[in-house]
């Protein structure tokens, strides 16, 4: 429902909003001895099967943008506090010894993809996650809390590939960089311990098990999370996937069959699907920028920004800005961040060009608001990135406006507070 | 840092190679 013209997206106004049923993509998703796909839905959108479920209620815009902004101070406080953290052992027992600035929220702006655990294999539907490592499910007894998920809780007691990990296993300790905390122990048994921004965690044994991705790709020796005390924000999900640079990340474990390469697209909207896909090629009309590495955060994918263009016209941006801050990209963060004076500029520029268009009210972080109710279609400023290597990537429409209703939609960038964030 | 949020990744095909150290962006990507 967009239209393109050279420097401007020309929108229908109804199409800014979800539809109320799932709409698959019509992408066919191919599977061979090269990779694996899986396909991604929005948690809370219609093509969700935890969506039904009443436990995990759709969170309203403003609780999202809320859960949002805790994600990206954890990232901040992450980055910032990367020499002081893992200071403290977590036990099963006891949340509270876990250090609450480390890890990075789950938010409620995330995309779920189902995956196989154990023998015999249950399903289980995980957040994906770039900004995190180490992935985990809640698992049975449950000897602390496990919040109600759709699907059944996995039982490793059920499973004959299941195995716990020693603590005195030098892969225990590998914990303290993929979670920000020092393993705990109990009865010789590793335990983990993960913190999320907005208070959510998940803390239990690190074991390991079969993992299948699709009906031909499976691991054996899996290391992950058998989560036994799980409390937050994890809308009727089974748990995480890890999908960062960590070395227990998912993408490093399953590296020697995909050479730690991935991909995926993000649905249009939460009534569409998108992929996940482990290994492959990338497609033929893909740019490439270099990946970086932010030294206080290692696990995170870093990418060196240089500039951005509203209307086809480049802002005045000094490099500077985007240097002095540095650039990560992260699937369960919402809302781009950019650094202030970015993002003045770029507010400015598009609010020239929107100008035609009645502003209304914020909403939440979101301080560039319109109301479409008098339109039946609008015409919108394309926005593009510039990276060091020198390609240039104009994000899609649906990339530029957050709808909350068709009388607030709102810009869908925010500035850091501060230009070192 | 500036974050690369995942409303603005919507419908690009992202592709990581994290052993030749690449990231790169394909539009039209989940159709």
């Amino acid at each position: 429902k967009v239209a393109e013209s050279h420097h401007s997206h020309s929108i229908e106004v109804s199409s800014l909003l979800p539809s109320a049923s799932c709409i698959p993509s019509t992408k066919v998703l191919s599977n061979n001895d090269d990779k694996a796909s899986l396909k991604v839905v929005h948690k809370h959108g219609p093509c969700s099967k935890l969506s039904q479920d009443e436990a995990s209620a759709a969170p309203t815009h403003t609780e999202i943008l809320l859960q949002d902004q805790s994600r990206v101070k954890s990232i901040h406080s992450r980055l910032s506090n990367s020499k002081t953290s893992g200071g403290k052992d977590v036990k099963v027992t006891d949340s509270t010894t876990i250090p609450a600035k480390d890890g990075s929220t789950v938010g409620s702006g995330n995309y779920i993809v189902t995956v196989g655990l154990g023998t015999p294999k249950k399903d289980l539907s995980l957040i994906f996650d770039t900004g995190s490592d180490i992935t985990w499910t809640q698992c049975q007894p449950c000897a602390r809390f496990c919040y109600k998920q759709k699907e059944q809780i996995f039982d490793p007691s059920q499973s004959t590939s299941y195995t716990n990990i020693s603590c005195s296993s030098s892969i225990c300790n590998s914990l303290t960089s993929a979670t920000g905390n020092t393993p705990g122990c109990a009865s010789s048994a590793c335990v983990y311990g993960i913190q999320y921004g907005d208070s959510s965690f998940s803390v239990g044994f690190f074991g390991t098990e079969k993992l299948t991705l699709t009906s031909t790709d499976a691991f054996n020796n899996i290391y992950f999370g058998c989560g036994q005390n799980n409390q937050g924000l994890f809308g009727g999900s089974a748990g995480l996937l890890g999908l960062g640079r960590d070395k227990l990340s998912v993408v490093s474990q399953t590296a020697q069959k995909y050479n730690k390469i991935f991909s995926y697209c993000l649905p249009s909207s939460s009534s569409s699907t998108g992929f996940l896909t482990f290994g492959g090629s990338a497609s033929k009309n893909a740019k490439f920028t270099p990946l970086s590495t932010i030294s206080a955060g290692p696990s995170f994918y870093g990418l060196d920004f240089t500039g951005i263009s509203v209307g086809g016209k480049k802002l005045a941006i000094s490099a500077s800005v985007f240097s002095t801050a540095g650039a990560i990209i992260d699937s369960g963060t919402v809302i781009t961040r950019l650094p202030p004076a970015a993002y003045s500029a770029l507010r400015a520029s598009f609010r020239n060009l929107m100008s035609k268009y009645p502003m209304t009210k914020a909403l939440s972080i979101l301080d560039t608001c319109y109301d479409f109710s008098s339109y039946t279609t609008i015409s919108v400023p394309k926005i593009g990135f510039s990276f060091s290597s020198g390609i240039e990537v104009d994000i899609d429409a649906t990339g530029i406006l957050y709808a909350s209703s068709i009388s607030q939609v709102c810009l869908a960038f925010a500035g850091n507070n501060d230009a070192t964030d | 840092v500036f974050i690369f949020g995942n409303v603005q990744q919507k419908t690009m095909e992202v592709f990581y190679d994290g052993s030749a150290g690449k990231v790169g962006f394909a539009p039209g990507g989940c159709s």
